[in-house]
């Protein structure tokens, strides 16, 4: 059987609002290592990665590898029901078609459980390499949220190049240019302010907008996200669950003719 | 409008 109890109830709900508008029906993956899902958007255009390590919940039991199939949406209404600050506990049998999903008051003074069917989904699985990127960027998730919001304004696009002297957003459209530079600032009085620029070669790639707002969904999930970029491969998009594990995304970019 | 690659081209299938 499997059994999860996760005192930070509120983070599998932010892990899923952070996710269900790119997937609709993904696998979870259990295994005594953890609770995984990797999953890809309907065009197969970005993937979703998530990992909550066993270790970072209270209690974790996994019997036997499992896969279950959700759909994001139902599950975005059930954890929905959960209080805030509950603690949540999620159980299934080896052989069931349904996830329980109990959600405890603090107080302990409200008990309440709820049953999601489960799905069949066929999913494609893919290896994803180490890679040595060229830049990484660590910028607060709000100012990486602000700055999608906003050049989302300007165009469809954005270039993001990363130099010696900062990162920067370009982007265009009809209402005429945009552009937006963060410099490396490791020193910021405040620790959720602080950039950091790890820069092996400078790098420039173009991504489509959409997707980049899509994943600052997962804003609430970690005061920073990643920006990890190599020519020509994908940009990994990465937020760190405190102790527990990340949520990942990754989007290829465009490419000139 | 630069056309958008998919991911299964850069990612192994397992």
């Amino acid at each position: 059987m499997f059994e999860a109890r996760l005192v930070q109830g509120n983070l599998l709900k932010k892990v899923v609002d952070a996710v269900k508008d790119l997937v609709t029906d993904a696998n979870f993956d259990c295994s005594s290592s953890g609770f995984t899902l990797q999953a890809m958007d309907n065009s197969h255009v970005s993937l979703v990665s998530l990992s909550l390590r066993s270790d970072g919940f209270e209690h974790f039991r996994c019997d036997r590898n499992m896969s279950m199939g959700m759909s994001l949406g139902n599950l975005a209404k059930i954890l929905k029901c959960a209080g805030n600050d509950d603690i949540v506990t999620m159980k299934a049998a080896d052989d069931g078609d349904t996830v329980t999903f109990m959600f405890e008051s603090p107080k302990e003074d409200r008990v309440s459980d709820f049953e999601l069917k489960l799905m069949d989904i066929d999913s494609e699985h893919l290896g994803i390499p180490d890679t040595d990127y060229a830049a990484t960027v660590t910028l607060p998730a709000a100012e990486y949220q602000r700055i999608c919001r906003d050049l989302s304004s300007i165009g469809d696009t954005v270039v993001i190049s990363a130099t010696k002297d900062g990162v920067k957003f370009s982007s265009s459209g009809d209402v005429g240019t945009a552009n937006i530079t963060v410099r490396q600032n490791t020193t910021a009085d405040k620790k959720e302010e602080q950039v950091s620029i790890d820069l092996k070669e400078p790098v420039a790639l173009t991504f489509a907008l959409r997707y980049l707002n899509s994943f600052a969904k997962a804003t609430p999930l970690a005061s920073h996200v990643s920006l990890s970029m190599a020519r020509d491969l994908p940009v990994m998009v990465d937020y760190q669950i405190s102790d527990m594990g990340h949520l990942r995304f990754y989007l290829a970019p465009k490419i000139e003719d | 409008i630069l056309p958008q690659p998919r991911l299964p081209s850069y990612f192994t299938s397992e």
